[in-house]
Parts: structure tokens; C-alpha cells; sequence
């Protein structure tokens, strides 16, 4: 109903501003409701709903559009729209694979002090190669497959990774 | 509610395994290749996922173990969920499904799915067949069912921003 | 020209499952050419060309087709594919853009070993956030923005970066 | 035939830089964001790309040095690229250029490529204005030109993989 989405949409705007702000620390982002282009004959879309733009400002930066984002930005807005869905309507598990691939040192430090918030409430599986986002696990298990083709699961202390 | 663990047999790279879910962040680690992903494909199945192209397949019986060097492949796969903390008040099962009143007053709940490599599937609730309507609709009232942001697979999290404007409200909506 | 095709395929071909097999010890990797299949109504394809199959076979591993291959192994067939290719008909330069991203620290391990041989004869800049990849580096350089929005090239010794 | 230099003016996030490209392999390395890709797309740009797809813009324009908070946007991108190592009997100059016969014995030329707001481009061999086509014949000479496996941009390694049998057939001739 276009009352419900409404309200949805503020709250998710709000709560992406928050998240943003806190990945690009004097950044500014938010959502904007677009009504659809007609098409390139002129007739109207016929969609009645508008569609959802994203504007994402890293700080001191003047980008046009997020096209112009980097790899390690795109994905760091992508979480902060992901996780701002994910405080208003929160779920029981979330499971993310290998989200953290292309984010620098210093973005992985961002993305786990989030991480660890919204832990607080739901269980979060996270599969990863970095070392750093191991490390604020609450648990570690381990995935191996010690006869080829056959995978098993085996807990893992962090101690056990060998070192870089 | 929450996940409290699952057991997998001839699932993918799985010919047989268990998995206990703690509380917080758990990360999984492992080599290249050694089932990570797998293990989110089984939650995914089990939880009722239809699409062969989000469970990284041609056809659903690719999910069916298929053997290696050393093992034959095996008839059938079998994913079983345990989901824990569960508010009876919550469930709502319709009288149609005819299964028994009990399981709404348990606290927990077993959710299962087998695929035999002839295509048959089969859904069972504590071990009672069911149909996949009737998972969808416990899942409903807990949340557990909603896709919008309770699975990224690996590599898609960029996807809501390269969506067109229309596309992120519908990803939105679900959310809703 | 057909001839010059068929040539530089038997090469191509010849490469890559030498170089798969760096990658893979004791997997098997091969191209195969295939006809297009009719379309849906029938018709055969007016492409008198036949296309290229990527058959690739993890060790100890029954795998029916790449697409069940994981993250990881695809980008590692993927690389030994470009490496092959570079290595039948060789550039001056290569430039890899974060394609060490997905791998783990074993696998980074080998394609290191296969980029020092290639880079005998070739210049390669390979941008990159592993420390392991980095440390192989015959040189190495900085991108940095001290001024917000304003790249900076430095040059970067391997002890200046913070440890993990 | 090597990269021995590249200035850039105003080119993406580059108000002004100038890089010297050592031999064997080089490991660029930065925080997100910092500008490592751009210098990619600098490279690929000043060999004549055509594409702003490839250059992740929607207009051409969008290269030029757009300024941040403290700085005003520039009104023209520069590019100029100096290739060392050159074999003058392989360079094939076509007549028809005009361009003047002593650079077919250098060991070295610098390449350049301007774009202003209005949408004017020009290119340059040693400060000499040429075609497009002059730099492409002169790189086909080099193989710098060939795409096929020169440059992997971010997150496509996985391409040919996806590809189609047919596309993967193009590909590879592009090689050939
Ligand atoms: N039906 C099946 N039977 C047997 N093995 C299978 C089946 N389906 C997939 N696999 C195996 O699972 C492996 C892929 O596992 P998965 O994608 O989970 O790896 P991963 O641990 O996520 O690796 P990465 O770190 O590279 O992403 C493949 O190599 C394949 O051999
Ligand atoms: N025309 C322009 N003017 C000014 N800045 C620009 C312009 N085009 C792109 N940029 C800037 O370049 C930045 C992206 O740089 P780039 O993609 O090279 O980062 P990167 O170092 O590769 O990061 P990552 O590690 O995340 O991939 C954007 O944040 C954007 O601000
Ligand atoms: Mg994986
Ligand atoms: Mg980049």
C-alpha cells in the first residue's frame, strides 16, 4: 500500500544517512524518489510508482553519480543501504558472503564496528578471507575439504590460521 | 527466534554433515573451492529457494552430491533446519495443511527438503510431510522467510546499486 | 582467417592447460569447440563459426560444467585462460586490476609464482590490497588523497605499510 | 617497447601527477577510493578507449577533473604517455598522416590526449597534433593497442567465463 511504503522509505532514508555517516566519516548520502523517464518514443512509463535514485557523497569529494564511485565505495554505500534495510525491518539471521573482499584495512575496521551492532540482535554468518574480519568473530568454524571433493566442517580457533 | 543447527546430507560438496549456529557474528573461513558457499546454498534450499540460477545450478539436481574421483554420486539430497526460540503465539499454521496442533506449541521446529535424482521433492516439518506452502507460511510470521537483505551471495552486494531506479524500489518493498 | 584461428587455438589451448595445472596441481583443464545450438524454432545459427567450451576440473573433484565451480576457482581458470593468452601472443604491457580480490592466501601463492615468470619480459602493474601480492612487487607505488578529492602518486617502501 | 612515463592533467581525480613506470611488476597500492583505478582508465584512455562504459562514465566529459570542495572543476583532460624501447623499422607510419618522417626513428614518442568541456579532443605524437588513427596504426605496430588481455579492469576477470561459447570465440581472435 502506498502508505506503508512511504513510511518504510523515510525510515530506511534516515537510517541510510546514519550508516553512511558512519562508513565515510563526513560523507553525505541519501535516497531520492524519481519518477520513471518516458520512454524514447515520448509515451509514458505507465509505472505509476516512482523508482529509488541513490546519492552518495564520500567527503570532500563532488561526484556526479555513483556510477563514479570506486570498487571499495560502491560496495562500502551498497552495505550502508543493506544494513539501514536491515535496522528497520530487522530478521533473525543474515548471512553474508565474502561482502568485505574489496574493502581496504581501513574500511574492514568500519564495516565490523557496524557489524557488531547489529549482532547484537540476530546471528550474522559471515564468510571471509580476511584476517581482520575473523578477528572480532564471536565463533570461527571452518569449511575443508581434507578428501578432495568432500567438504567438512571443523572448528577453528583463530590461533590455528597461519600467520600472514 | 534463531537458527540452531542443521545437518546436511548429499547436499553439493556435503555427503554428510552437521552444523551448530551460535549467537552473533560466526565467521566461516576455508580454502578456495571447499564448500563455504555451499553451506548458504543449503540454507537457502531448505528454506524453500526455487531459482536454479541462485543455487548456482543448470538444473535442481546439480544439488544432488555428485560423487568424486574416490565416491559414486548419491540418489538424493537431504538439508534438515532446526530453527530454535520460536513464540507459539506466532504460529499461525492453516487448518488446511492438517498438520498436528502440537507443532504450534513447540519451541522449536525441524524444517526438511529432499530432492531424489528422479525430481521428486518431499517437505517435512518435524519430520511430518508437508507441503512448501505450508514452510512458507511458518517462515512468514518469523521473518526467516524474507529475502531482501537475509542473504548476500558472493559477489552480489553491488547489485541494489547497478539496479534501475524502479528495480531498488521493488528491492525495497520486499523489504517493506 | 581459418588457418591462423585453428593455430592459435591448438597454442591457446596447449597454454592454458599447462597453466591450469600450475594453478590446480593435478586438475585438468581443456578448451573444446562447439557448434552453436540451433535456436529455439529450429534454425540453425547462420554462425558458421564454432564457439569455445571451458571444460576445467578442480583436483580429485566431478564437477559437470564451470558454472558449479566456486568464486575462488573461477577466477583462478579465469587467470589461467589470460595468462595463456599472453603468453601465446605477448604484450609489452598488463595491467590487472584487483583480480587477486577473491583468492586465499594459498592460491595467492600461485599466482604470484606464475606472474613473476611472466613479468621477465613484460611490464605488469598489478593494483592490489594484499599484503602477500605486494611483497612479491619488484617496486611499488601509492595512490593516496591527502587532499580530499585530489589523487597523489608517492612511492611506498613495503615496511611504510601498516602491519595487519 | 615499454611504458616509461604518464603526466596527467585534470584527468578523473588527478588535478596534476606524473608516474614513471618501472620493469618487472609493479604493485599499486592505496586506500578505496584513492584513485588506483583512474590510473588505469588514464592509460587506457590516452591509447585512444572510446567507450565511456569501459571508462565507468555516462559522458565523455566526465573525465575531466570535476574539483572537490576546495577546488574549482578544470576545463580540460590531458594524458600524455611516453613509450620507450621502440624498433624504428616497425614503425609503419602511413604517408597519408603527414606526420614528419623523424619520428619514425625515435626510440621513444609520447603520446597525448586532450578533451575539453566543449567535447573538442585532440591527439598528439611528440606535440604534434594527429589523428586517432595515426596512434592506433602506430600501436598495432607495438601490440599495445590489442585489448584482449592488456588490461583486466575491476571485477571482470570473471567475463570470459560468463561469456557465451561465441563471445569467448571473438575474444580469443581478438588475441590472435
Ligand atoms: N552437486 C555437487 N556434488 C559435489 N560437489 C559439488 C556439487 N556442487 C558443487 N560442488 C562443489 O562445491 C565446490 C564449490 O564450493 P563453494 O562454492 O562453496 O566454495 P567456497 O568455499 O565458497 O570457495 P571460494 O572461497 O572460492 O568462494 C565446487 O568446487 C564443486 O566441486
Ligand atoms: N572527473 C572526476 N573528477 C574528480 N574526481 C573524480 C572524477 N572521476 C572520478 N573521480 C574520483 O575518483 C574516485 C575513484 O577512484 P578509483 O576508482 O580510482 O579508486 P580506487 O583507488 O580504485 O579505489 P578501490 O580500491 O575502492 O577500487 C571517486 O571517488 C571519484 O571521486
Ligand atoms: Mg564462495
Ligand atoms: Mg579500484
Amino acid at each position: 500500500t502506498k502508505e506503508m511504503f512511504s513510511a518504510t522509505y523515510q525510515e530506511l532514508q534516515q537510517k541510510f544517512t546514519e550508516v553512511f555517516g558512519q562508513f565515510f566519516p563526513g560523507g553525505r548520502a541519501e535516497l531520492q524518489l524519481v519518477d520513471e523517464p518516458p520512454a524514447e518514443n515520448g509515451e509514458p512509463s505507465g509505472n505509476q510508482e516512482p523508482g529509488i535514485e541513490i546519492v552518495a557523497q564520500p567527503p570532500g569529494k563532488r561526484l556526479k553519480s555513483i556510477t563514479m564511485l570506486s570498487g571499495g565505495e560502491k560496495t562500502l554505500t551498497a552495505m550502508a543501504l543493506l544494513f539501514a534495510s536491515f535496522l528497520i525491518r530487522p530478521t533473525p539471521f543474515c548471512l553474508l558472503d565474502e561482502i568485505d573482499a574489496p574493502l581496504d584495512e581501513e574500511n574492514i575496521g568500519r564495516f565490523t564496528g557496524v557489524l557488531k551492532e547489529l549482532a547484537q540482535n540476530a546471528q550474522f554468518l559471515v564468510i571471509t578471507h580476511n584476517k581482520r574480519t575473523m578477528s572480532i568473530a564471536d565463533s570461527l568454524f571452518g569449511v575443508t575439504m581434507e578428501e578432495p571433493g568432500v567438504s567438512k566442517l571443523v572448528s577453528v580457533r583463530l590461533g590455528d590460521l597461519q600467520p600472514v | 527466534m534463531h537458527l540452531k543447527s542443521m545437518n546436511m546430507m548429499g547436499f553439493k560438496s556435503f555427503a554428510e554433515a552437521k552444523i551448530e549456529f551460535p549467537e552473533g557474528v560466526t565467521a566461516v573461513v576455508g580454502p578456495n573451492g571447499s564448500g563455504k558457499s555451499n553451506v548458504v546454498d543449503a540454507i537457502l534450499w531448505v528454506l524453500g529457494e526455487q531459482s536454479t540460477k541462485t543455487l548456482r545450478s543448470e538444473k535442481m539436481e546439480d544439488v544432488i552430491f555428485n560423487g568424486t574421483e574416490l565416491r559414486k554420486p548419491l540418489g538424493m539430497a537431504e538439508v534438515s533446519l532446526v530453527i530454535g526460540g520460536l513464540d507459539p503465539a506466532m504460529m499461525k499454521l492453516d487448518g488446511g495443511s492438517g498438520l498436528p496442533s502440537e507443532l504450534t506449541e513447540a519451541q522449536e521446529m525441524m524444517i526438511t527438503r529432499r530432492l531424489y535424482r528422479n525430481g521428486e521433492s518431499e517437505y517435512l516439518i518435524n519430520k511430518i510431510h508437508c507441503r512448501l506452502k505450508d514452510i512458507r507460511s511458518l517462515l512468514l510470521d518469523t521473518r526467516a522467510g524474507s529475502k531482501g537483505h537475509t542473504v548476500i551471495a558472493q559477489g552480489q552486494i553491488d547489485q541494489i546499486l547497478n539496479a534501475s531506479p524502479q528495480d531498488r524500489r521493488e528491492l525495497i518493498e520486499e523489504t517493506a
